[in-house]
């Protein structure tokens, strides 16, 4: 992960 | 997930919970700015508009759902809970605070990843969360000290800023397409708003004293 678009954090 | 992320998540959620509990066991708000809480309500309804499009994870969904809920039960009990609203220092806390949303939904709208809703209210809460503080912080400096739990709220929404930061760091080496920088300085500039806050943390706790913030 770590693509802008994917928002993995909170 | 790296152990900083998580340890970030851990502290944001424990000052969450530091907060609801001291306001839960004294029936007091006082020395708490509403204006504050009813930005970070805000910064998570706003952020987790993916909750129902996008699964990344259980741990993930449950801490949004976590955050939302906890972060408004903070602004029920001091809008509406019977004894709890009594202690809201109300003349104290005059923060204009739609000017916050205003600029930040302006700024939102200019910077953003994606032309999409979703793109927009996820950069809108990113900008938010930094300045969020603000009102807290005038609060605190106008009534002058500040009550131990209240000191450990921001202690620990400090070390999450802390830990978030590490986090950035770690994925930035470990990661071949780590690029959040709406994230990374939006960070950065919220946690430049603690770092003044922390030196007066430490000075007080220092000299044993009660913290007092300069005028």
């Amino acid at each position: 992960g770590g693509n802008v678009s994917e928002h993995d954090e909170l | 997930m790296n152990i900083f992320r998580f340890a970030g998540d851990m502290t944001h959620l424990i000052s969450i919970l530091v907060l609801l509990l001291k306001i839960y066991a004294t029936k007091s708000c006082a020395g708490i700015s509403l204006k504050t809480q009813e930005l970070y309500a805000l910064v998570f309804v706003t952020r987790y508009l993916d909750l129902f499009t996008d699964f990344i994870s259980v741990y993930n969904s449950v801490m949004k759902v976590v955050f939302i809920l906890t972060s408004s039960a903070i602004v029920w009990c001091m809008r509406r809970h019977r004894i709890v609203k009594r202690s809201y220092d109300q003349a104290l806390d005059t923060f204009r605070h739609l000017f916050l949303v205003l600029g930040c939904l302006v700024l939102a709208l200019i910077v953003h990843d994606k032309f999409t809703f979703q793109e927009v209210f996820w950069a809108f809460s990113i900008y938010l969360e930094a300045v969020a503080i603000l009102p807290q912080l005038v609060l605190l400096q106008r009534s002058g000290n500040v009550d131990n739990l209240t000191g450990q709220y921001v202690f620990f929404l400090g070390a999450y800023r802390a830990f978030y930061i590490l986090n950035w760091i770690y994925r930035y080496l470990t990661e071949q397409h780590f690029r959040l920088w709406i994230s990374c300085i939006s960070g950065l500039v919220q946690t430049a708003l603690y770092a003044d806050f922390f030196y007066y943390y430490y000075i007080s706790w220092k000299n044993n004293s009660k913290l007092q913030l300069p005028s």
